[in-house]
């Protein structure tokens, strides 16, 4: 036994889920339900690895990446390492259903989104910031480099590659409060 | 990160994800997320999958992907969503990682791996019989 129409979404995001929801519910479409509930994510921040202001990289910035795919037409939009912009899923949605392509990154899928009528903000916030000053204090640790000189598990930057040794297997610093 | 999969009562189904990936990753690094068949995945004639987790080692298997062929296959969804882990599990057992899914009955399940940070994954379902969102969870 099963009831339709259905919602299901990663994590315990409530408001997201309530918003998806209520477009089903209203009879509003799928895609629309899915738009609408990653966009409630992006604008409440969800546990701070969805929207601005969170999982700054190594200079600080805060980038976005979404996908939005059509399950009867096989059509997809998506944008990865997006700018300035904080409504990633709605410019997902723009690639899909203003381009005949699928995935536009970095900073030309910045230019389209404001082509398109997406507001351009600084997606920095006091947190992000935080996040990034305790990360240079602590050496910059954890960090993703390998085969680099300095030591990327002791120091910070800039590297220069070396030669490729054996090594230990390293424990990832992916978490709960950091992911995809 | 949130994924996202729908379904309505005349049998449509989109996927989504949104996310702003790890803390502290190289600048111009990008995760599973925006990679079709990788972050989500919806073909209404089998079902939808939406992976959450360590996206550049779920990347190389295209989890999603992979559970909406096993819901074609026949499997349930708890039963796909499962199999998709154990192909990562095979190459990096303490990978981070967990998937929704959902096939076109709106049969939903979720699976996860067992990591320090991660023993138990906790998701939402809305449908007509609960008429709110109400949290799941799936044992790693």
């Amino acid at each position: 036994h099963a009831s339709l129409p259905v919602v299901v979404n990663t994590w315990p995001f409530k408001s997201a889920a309530a918003a998806a929801w209520g477009v089903l519910r209203s009879g509003g479409s799928v895609l629309d339900a899915v738009e609408k509930g990653c966009a409630q994510c992006e604008i409440e921040q969800c546990d701070g690895s969805v929207g601005f202001g969170g999982s700054p990289d190594e200079s600080g910035e805060t980038t976005l990446d979404a996908m939005i795919m059509n399950g009867n037409t096989m059509q997809v939009g998506a944008v990865a390492d997006l700018r300035r912009i904080k409504n990633a899923i709605g410019v997902a949605r723009a690639v899909m259903e203003h381009t005949d392509h699928t995935l536009l990154v970095g900073e030309a899928a910045s230019v389209f989104a404001e082509n398109m009528g997406f507001v351009a903000e600084d997606l920095t916030t006091n947190r992000s910031l935080n996040i990034f000053s305790q990360w240079l204090k602590g050496n910059c640790q954890p960090n993703y480099r390998k085969n680099v000189t300095p030591d990327p598990s002791k120091s910070c930057g800039p590297y220069r590659p070396e030669a490729i040794q054996a090594q230990n297997k390293r424990e990832r610093p992916v978490n709960i409060h950091s992911h995809d | 990160t949130i994924g996202m999969i729908a379904l309505d009562k005349k049998g449509n189904m989109a996927a989504g994800t949104s996310t702003n990936g790890l803390t502290h990753k190289i600048p111009g690094r990008v995760g599973d997320s925006p990679i079709i068949g990788a972050g989500a995945y919806a073909d209404s004639s089998a079902g939808a999958a939406a992976a959450t987790g360590d996206g550049d080692l779920m990347m190389r298997f295209l989890p999603s992907y992979l559970a909406v062929e096993l819901m074609r296959a026949g499997a349930d969804p708890s039963a796909a969503c499962k199999s998709a882990i154990s192909r990562i599990k095979r190459f990096y057992p303490d990978f981070f990682g967990a998937i929704v899914c959902a096939n076109t009955t709106g049969h939903y399940g979720a699976a996860c791996n067992k990591a320090p940070s991660l023993t138990q994954f906790h998701y939402m379902v809305s449908n007509s019989e609960s008429d709110t969102p109400v949290m799941k969870s799936a044992d790693c």
